[in-house]
């Protein structure tokens, strides 16, 4: 099963 | 002071429905150009920004920016009080803890108001870099509430590939498998009718298809959705709200480890 990261990991805080 | 008056007072309902079950407390940010969200979901995996513009609005006031921090599941069971041809009205004090929100009937026979209490909330704001999309997919938006639906009745996760065949859905789960194919079209009688895909590299990517079919919550709010696939990034869904703004969500993709 594939694992899920977290959409901080593509986006940056800004 | 903030004020903004919207004659077709359902698409906030509309809204807040598409949202408020990925994310519960949220930042509105207020400005003279409209009404600004951007939150990320509970265990957050994917992200949710809105934009209402200003003029879209039958009358915005905004004398200057304002964060309202804003309850969605209180602010739906207060916009479930509205008609659905309910005209809208949001008001709040630069200084002060409540919105209200005020319904007039279309005859204007009927006014409801209600203040909701506004609460303090510490939100991360994530930079959404330009992408460069591998392939764009235009669909009508019940087309995806369909792939979704049906899909999520086979496996937990869909693979989406685009290829010169179309764009691919393929789940898997313990009872088989499923692949939905879309191909271009251009027979439709409406254009919104239609599939378009523009492809510039062909692209595979695993969800998580819990988040995708609540994405498909906002299907109310536009007749076509938008599904912006990047090679190893986040996938885009984006509903344009006519004449009013958007609400795009954006889901990491399950990687191999």
């Amino acid at each position: 099963e594939p694992a899920q990261p977290k959409i901080s990991k593509f986006f940056s805080p800004r | 002071m903030f004020e903004a008056r919207l004659i077709q007072g359902s698409l906030l309902k509309k809204l807040v429905d598409a949202i408020k079950e990925l994310c519960t407390e949220v930042n509105w940010d207020i400005s003279n150009s409209g009404i600004n969200m951007q939150s990320m979901d509970g265990s957050h995996v994917c992200l949710v920004a809105f934009n209402l513009r200003a003029d879209g609005f039958d009358h915005f006031r905004c004398d200057r920016p304002l964060t309202l921090g804003i309850n969605l599941g209180n602010l739906a069971k207060i916009l479930k009080c509205s008609g659905s041809n309910d005209i809208i009205t949001m008001k709040a004090d630069d200084n002060g803890d409540t919105l209200t929100l005020m319904f007039e009937s279309e005859k204007q026979d009927r006014i409801t108001d209600v203040d909701l209490k506004l609460m303090s909330i510490e939100s991360e704001h994530l930079g959404i870099p330009d992408q460069d999309y591998s392939a764009e997919t235009s669909m009508p938006s019940s087309e995806y509430q369909r792939i979704v639906r049906d899909l999520s009745s086979i496996g937990d996760t869909v693979n989406i590939s685009a290829t010169k065949e179309g764009i691919k859905f393929s789940a898997m789960g313990d009872i088989g498998t499923a692949n939905i194919t879309l191909r271009q079209t251009s027979s439709a009688d409406k254009e919104e009718e239609n599939v378009k895909i523009e492809m510039k590299e062909p692209v595979l990517l695993t969800f998580a298809l819990r988040y995708l079919n609540n994405f498909a919550k906002a299907t109310p709010l536009s007749s076509t959705v938008q599904v912006f696939l990047t090679k190893d990034l986040p996938v885009q869904v984006n509903y344009n709200i006519q004449d009013l703004g958007y609400v795009k969500y954006y889901l990491a993709p399950k990687i191999e480890e």
